[in-house]
């Protein structure tokens, strides 16, 4: 059996767990989570990835397999569903898109551990949870239930996604979860016509963040026509510079 | 008494009720709510403003009110807070900022209706209600509650957004509230060093979608630097030309 980390029994095969998490919608944090997988898996690692947003299940679209339904091996457990050179699991291929899940917590728990637990992972070395945006009840349980090796937090440059950022970094403490960094998204914009910068949502603001909180600064993502418009089209880009950042942990 | 629309019984006083939701988060529903606010009351109107966002409310910030204790009068009922022109209450300054909300559906349900029926809004030609994003639970039952007069839905343009926001459409569609429009947010940005435009997020997908679901098109609002510096800044810009549109409602 695989080693308890205090009581959260560990997934055989999987070597380390990293949740990437914000504490607001929008700002880019599942856009991020693919492409941590992505920029892991380039370097030769095995990797899988875990849509655990309850709210907005996005990673089945990110990657081109909107509509795909996972097959069950065996009768029992389920096969995950494999491409762009990893393998993942959302819990938007259980529940229906039209589905509300805001307040059916208890339902939605039992899922997400049957998602952690009962997927066929085999042997990874990362595999990436993206978490539900915001610091309620559910991240709280996910990241008390989840045996996670450390977290990235995604931020936009304003102040108000870093306080909601910080709520975020605190949470992961109190369940003693090591904080791998802050990675600072739509950080600033090249205009293509005249290759100026301008700083829509401010600049800066999550390195000053993660230098007062005492962890890393995993680097910064420009706000970038490529990037939406890769990530919308399900053919993620592995956005460049962060994403070898975060994936040298 | 108020005439009951449908088992809802009325707010005395207040003549029309507008709803502000979005499908998702981070597309700019609250900067928009305080917008409209703004806009309505420049035109001569008394405006209230409710931010029922139970996952993130940010209207106390977004007027400069952050930390501000609503008072009771006579011991029973709560005053708003006036600035800016208008009344607004937030259930920001009910719930302490770091207590998480999300599971607790009856008690946040609880709060949202004294914060409707037991606030003294006084004469009102519009209340305008800052939605929770999402179209779950806590939404639908809002939408059923509240004698809505009719609702706006904010996206931005991507095709994520707009799935979102047809998923809003028709759940007011659902419970018979009438849509005024879609206002399209971030919808190109004009580069301040060379005039340029670029449409990081897409453009003129809400125009489309609004035109295949029968409802108007209520304006675009460029992504601009003073509207998140002024919004996040507590000194809210009364964006231009859409509100205008809007306001006319
Ligand atoms: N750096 C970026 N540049 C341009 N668009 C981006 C960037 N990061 C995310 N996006 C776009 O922003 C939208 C929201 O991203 P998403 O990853 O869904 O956010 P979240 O998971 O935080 O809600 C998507 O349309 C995505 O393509
Ligand atoms: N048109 C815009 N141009 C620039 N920034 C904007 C615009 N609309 C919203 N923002 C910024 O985007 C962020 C999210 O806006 P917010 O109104 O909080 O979104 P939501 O209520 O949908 O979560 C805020 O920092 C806000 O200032
Ligand atoms: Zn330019």
């Amino acid at each position: 059996a695989g080693v308890q980390l205090g009581g959260k029994p560990e997934i055989p095969g999987v070597r380390a767990i990293v949740a990437v998490a914000s504490g607001k919608g929008g700002v880019g944090k599942s856009t991020t989570a693919v492409n941590l997988a992505l920029g892991l898996a380039a370097l030769g690692h095995k990797v899988g990835l875990l849509d655990a947003d309850i709210y907005g299940p996005s990673v089945p679209r990110l990657l081109g397999l909107s509509g795909s339904k996972p097959q069950l091996i065996d009768g029992k457990r389920i096969a995950p569903l494999a491409k762009w050179g990893i393998v993942a699991m959302s819990i938007g291929f259980m529940v229906p898109e039209d589905t509300p899940t805001i307040w059916r917590g208890p339902m939605v728990m039992g899922a997400l551990e049957q998602l952690l637990r009962e997927v066929a992972w085999g042997d990874l070395d990362f595999l990436v949870v993206d978490m539900p945006p915001g610091t309620g009840d559910a991240q709280l349980t996910l990241a008390q239930r989840v045996p996670l090796t450390g977290a990235v937090i995604v931020s936009t440059p304003q102040d108000i996604a870093l306080i909601d950022a910080r709520k975020g970094l605190n949470m992961f403490r109190r369940v003693e979860v090591p904080v791998f960094g802050i990675v600072e998204n739509m950080s600033y914009f090249l205009c293509p016509h005249c290759g100026e910068r301008s700083d829509i949502f401010g600049h800066g603001g999550a390195r000053t963040t993660a230098t007062e909180l005492g962890c890393d600064f995993l680097g910064e993502i420009p706000l970038h026509i490529d990037i939406r418009e890769s990530s919308d089209g399900g053919a993620p880009i592995v956005a460049s510079k962060p994403e070898s950042a975060e994936a040298g942990i």
